[in-house]
């Protein structure tokens, strides 16, 4: 599954 | 945080940390390519914008290393374009870097995740980066030849994508976590050190510079 969180990497 | 991400991101720091430290020590930057430090410093304020429009306290590592990037990032510029701007090499850093940001932009708005604002700038700073370093192997291929301390700025600058592909692999495996855009932007950002990748390690590591046939 896709989890679509914000971008957490840099 | 895995260890392929931690190395990663160790890795661009030292990148940074070794092209400040020639162009500071040998008070040049030739064989630098000033257009590729541009699209980095771009690439770094398009992608954490949001340090300036919500500015929260330094509460986290994250925030003072995207602080790193921008401050690095810019202060090389710096030094390209005025402190040490006699030793900047501007007729062999001719690619035109608008052939690499309209593409990027473009691309931007055609496929992203979600069509606002900030993810359009984060979409675009990915695709951007992923074509960055283009100037400065497109330099090197103009002048046939690439400094010692600029290879090895060129080989951590290309691991740290490299790391950041084990690192997505590790979260899709054990996270299910997948980033599709940022995942196939940095095949792609790899896939053009392959090349240098060969020469760097089949040349630099034996002690020879790395001179393109001609």
């Amino acid at each position: 599954c896709e989890m679509h969180e914000s971008h957490d990497e840099l | 945080m895995n260890i392929f991400r931690l190395f990663g991101d160790l890795s661009h720091l030292a990148a940074i940390a070794i092209l400040l430290l020639k162009i500071w020590k040998t008070r040049s930057c030739a064989g630098v390519s000033g257009k590729t430090q541009l699209l980095f410093a771009v690439c770094f304020i398009t992608r954490y914008i949001d340090l300036f429009l919500h500015f929260v306290s330094l509460y986290n590592t994250e925030k003072v290393m995207k602080l790193i990037y921008i401050s690095a990032s810019v202060f090389t510029c710096y030094l390209i374009f005025f402190k040490f701007k006699a030793t900047y090499d501007g007729n062999h850093d001719s690619m035109r870097a608008e052939f690499l940001i309209v593409p990027a932009a473009g691309l931007a708005c055609l496929i992203n995740t979600k069509f606002d604002a900030i993810e359009i700038l984060w979409t675009f700073s990915i695709y951007l980066e992923a074509v960055a370093i283009l100037p400065q192997l497109f330099l090197i291929s103009k002048t046939g030849e690439a400094e010692t301390i600029t290879s090895h700025y060129l080989f951590a600058q290309g691991s740290y994508r490299a790391l950041y592909i084990l690192n997505w692999i590790y979260r899709y495996h054990y996270e299910s976590h997948v980033d599709t855009i940022a995942i196939v932007a940095g095949v792609v950002q790899t896939i053009l050190y392959c090349d240098f990748f060969y020469l760097y390690i089949t040349k630099v590591v034996k002690g020879q510079k790395i001179v393109l046939p001609a």
